[in-house]
């Protein structure tokens, strides 16, 4: 197995992305590419990421392999590279990560054991989609920071709004049709769904400029997944459940 | 009473 990126720059975000999760997260390579499936240790959120072949400069995957990492660490390690350098990863025979960044740093790092169970994703219909810049998303969640700490989607029709409420306030932000910032507002049917910012903000500010667009997609109480789209990547999906008035 | 799903709630 043996993996060449060009630039670093994805590889950060998806590392960032994975971060704000899990302190271990087991990667799965295939002659198709490498994907990554995880939740947090309260099962409130799932990162599902597949990086596919064609994204890398140099790519070689014979038999499948596991391979777990303590994030931190390799974060450490790809941190090391400029935004131009590639970072090449294979695995050596005596279970270690090597991995050169740029042209001349050779690291080795001690893969742990994976402890990977397959996790499935949920299963939930998406009744209502938000398209917009991740710039202003991340506005947005800092907006509605400063009084809550839940943000609250609400759409109707082909209008949307977030909203927030806390102690000692609350804020309401209008999507108005901003043809640069807001891509689409559909819903099939009217939906409201309220997420944790404590789980949210990390993510969002994580994968950051490296994604220009996301959608969020929701149902009324069902879990919010954003789709990040940054060019190179399959997928980004993160997950997260909503919290519920019972 | 406002509660936190899981994702495993949704399997």
């Amino acid at each position: 197995f043996e993996a060449k990126t060009s630039g670093s720059d994805d590889l950060k975000a998806i590392i960032s992305a994975i971060s704000t999760l899990v302190e271990e997260a087991t990667f799965v390579a295939t002659a198709e590419g490498i994907t990554f499936r995880g939740m947090d240790p309260s099962h409130v959120a799932l990162i599902d990421i597949s990086w596919p072949n064609s994204a890398f400069e140099k790519y070689e995957c014979d038999s499948d392999i596991k391979f777990g990492v303590r994030i931190d660490e390799f974060s450490k390690l790809i941190k090391r590279a400029d935004k131009k350098d590639s970072i090449e990863i294979s695995i050596s025979e005596q279970n270690m990560l090597l991995v050169t960044v740029g042209k001349n740093k050779k690291y080795k790092m001690r893969l742990i054991e994976s402890s990977a169970t397959d996790t499935p994703l949920p299963k939930i219909p998406y009744d209502s989609k938000i398209t917009l810049s991740s710039s202003r998303f991340d506005k947005i969640l800092g907006d509605v920071q400063v009084v809550s700490d839940y943000l609250t989607i609400h759409t109707s029709d082909s209008k949307a709004d977030f909203s927030g409420k806390g102690d000692s306030g609350e804020v309401v932000i209008d999507l108005e049709k901003d043809i640069d910032e807001i891509g689409e507002i559909s819903s099939k049917e009217d939906s409201i769904g309220t997420y944790s910012l404590e789980y949210l903000n990390p993510v969002v500010k994580a994968v950051g400029t490296t994604a220009g667009q996301i959608t969020c997609e929701f149902s009324s109480a069902k879990p919010l997944r954003i789709e990040f789209k940054v060019a190179n990547i399959g997928r980004i999906h993160f997950y997260l459940a909503p919290r519920v008035e019972s | 009473l406002i509660r936190q799903k899981t994702i495993a709630d949704f399997f």
